[in-house]
């Protein structure tokens, strides 16, 4: 999940 | 994904509309800077390469189809179009921006979260796009009157990275960890370099007047 948050943006 | 995120990213989309539609409906990209564009091109294609790898969302991957199309086709249109090329004023688009690739890059090489390739390219197009602005607004004071489609295009640009501040603040408040400093830095850096554009805007803006930067 934390790899999820840190580039779940553009 | 939260309204501050949502809105930044709709802000984004917008101030891309709003170009492609200055070059598409005028045939022209007087008052653009190329090298903005190309600096652009170079923060999607390097920000975005876990594009087929790496796959969050259908939303996700389509913004940043979106993202990387739009600013690929503004910068061919610039140099090959034969109607849009004649508009642009290279005297004027002067800024020597290899400089600014080069600083983001060796700066991605020392300051990033791991020391991979990806990290130091996502590094890389980050603190690229914090500074891709600046060809722009030296092109703008140096042109003086701004048209409404670019002030209004270089607006949104602006307004894009401090939507995502605001993301970053809330995120912070309300998820366990925050590992985003290195984008944040730069989107606070980002988003101050807006700072006098913004405020010659709103000038303009209130005063109901054509948008004129100071020499």
């Amino acid at each position: 999940a934390k790899d999820q948050g840190t580039k779940d943006e553009l | 994904m939260n309204i501050f995120r949502f809105a930044g990213d709709m802000t984004h989309l917008i101030s891309v509309l709003v170009l492609l539609l200055k070059i598409y409906a005028t045939k022209s990209c007087s008052g653009i800077s190329l090298k903005t564009q190309e600096l652009y091109a170079l923060v999607f294609l390097s920000r975005y390469l876990d594009l087929f790898t790496n796959y969050i969302s259908l939303y996700n991957t389509l913004m940043k189809l979106v993202f990387i199309g739009s600013s690929l086709a503004i910068v061919w249109c610039m140099r090959m179009h034969h109607a849009v090329k004649r508009s642009y004023d290279k005297e004027v688009d002067t800024f020597r921006h290899y400089y600014l690739v080069l600083a983001c890059f060796v700066l991605a090489t020392l300051v990033n979260e791991q020391f991979t390739l990806r990290e130091v390219c996502w590094a890389f197009s980050i603190y690229l796009e914090a500074v891709a602005i600046l060809p722009q607004l030296v092109l703008l004071q140096r042109s003086g009157n701004v048209d409404n489609l670019t002030g209004q295009y270089v607006f949104f640009l602006g307004a894009y990275r401090a939507f995502y501040i605001l993301n970053w603040i809330y995120r912070y408040f309300t998820e366990q960890y925050f590992t985003r400093w290195i984008a944040c830095i730069a989107g606070i850096v980002q988003t101050a370099l807006y700072a006098d554009f913004f405020y010659y805007y709103f000038i303009s803006w209130k005063n109901n007047a054509k948008l004129q930067l100071p020499a």
